[in-house]
């Protein structure tokens, strides 16, 4: 889970990578 | 029933993709055949480059920022980044918009995405190519194939791969409608490595690539083959971006540069 951290944000919340 | 289900299944697909990527091939169609009021800004040499860089592109690039006096190859790579971690996040909000996409187990959706958005960026960068070069920045600008062939290696060999494949792709006509569906295709694909739940996601693809299918008979009656065509592409989609990983760590190297956290995440054991 942790390898993956921003694609299960991304999936769970909409934030914007770009703001992570 | 069953057609009604799959006339709503393609017109779902069909408005998530419309509602949640900022460029598609009508709007980049538009553009590229000179039908909007004020044409792409052209990038074809050094100093239209920093033009650019200064107006359309400012905010990416971080024009104050660290890269300012960093070489050509390395700010059009990381503009490169920037264009793909934004397309990412589009097809994130895509996926989840796919019936029954949400409901898999998060760990699944999670490989689906890390494998199907280099093949999904590929397939949908097409529409924005033409033989001479590539919409950029919403479609505000026009980077010319000769200029980015004329950078120094490896990020002169990053694009000519992606116009190859695209001006095959843009051969078979593909509407927005027809993209929709194979964007979908490409995403929920039962053999990505490391998958779960694979008969699940095997029943949501074959349900999306028979809706593919009959929807390309009925949206294109004079290709006959324009599916199992289609289905090639899915193979070509995947070798593109095994090569494209390769080049991605090479550049890494020999530019001394950073990948974005979101594309290390999908980058890192993907082959």
């Amino acid at each position: 889970k942790e390898k993956h951290k921003i694609l299960h944000q991304l999936l769970q919340n909409s934030t914007s990578p770009v703001d992570l | 029933t069953q057609l009604a289900d799959q006339k709503t299944l393609a017109r779902q697909i069909y408005d998530a993709y419309l509602k949640n990527f900022s460029m598609n091939k009508a709007k980049a169609r538009t553009i590229l055949t000179g039908k909007t009021s004020t044409p792409p800004f052209v990038i074809h040499d050094m100093e239209t480059l920093q033009l650019a860089e200064q107006t359309l592109v400012a905010k990416m690039v971080g024009s104050a920022g660290a890269l300012k006096d960093r070489e050509v190859e390395v700010r059009i790579f990381h503009c490169c980044q920037c264009t793909s971690v934004e397309t990412v996040t589009e097809l994130t909000e895509f996926a989840k918009s796919v019936p029954g996409f949400s409901s898999l187990d998060l760990n699944d959706q999670v490989t689906l995405l890390k494998y199907g958005v280099y093949e999904a960026i590929f397939a949908m960068l097409a529409s924005c190519m033409n033989k001479d070069g590539l919409l950029v920045a919403y479609g505000s600008g026009f980077i010319t194939r000769e200029f980015l062939k004329s950078l120094r290696r490896p990020v002169s060999d990053m694009m000519e791969p992606k116009f190859q494949f695209a001006m095959k792709f843009n051969a078979l006509e593909l509407d927005d409608s027809d993209l929709a569906l194979f964007v979908a295709a490409i995403i929920c694909c039962g053999d990505r490595p490391g998958l779960v739940n694979v008969t699940h996601i095997e029943e949501m693809q074959e349900n999306i690539v028979h809706v593919l299918q009959l929807h390309l008979l009925a949206n294109h009656p004079d290709d006959t083959f324009l599916f199992p065509k289609l289905l090639q592409k899915l193979a070509d989609l995947r070798e593109l971006v095994t090569e494209h990983a390769q080049l991605v760590q090479e550049i890494k190297k020999t530019e001394d540069t950073s990948l974005h956290p979101l594309l290390q995440e999908i980058y890192r054991d993907m082959y």
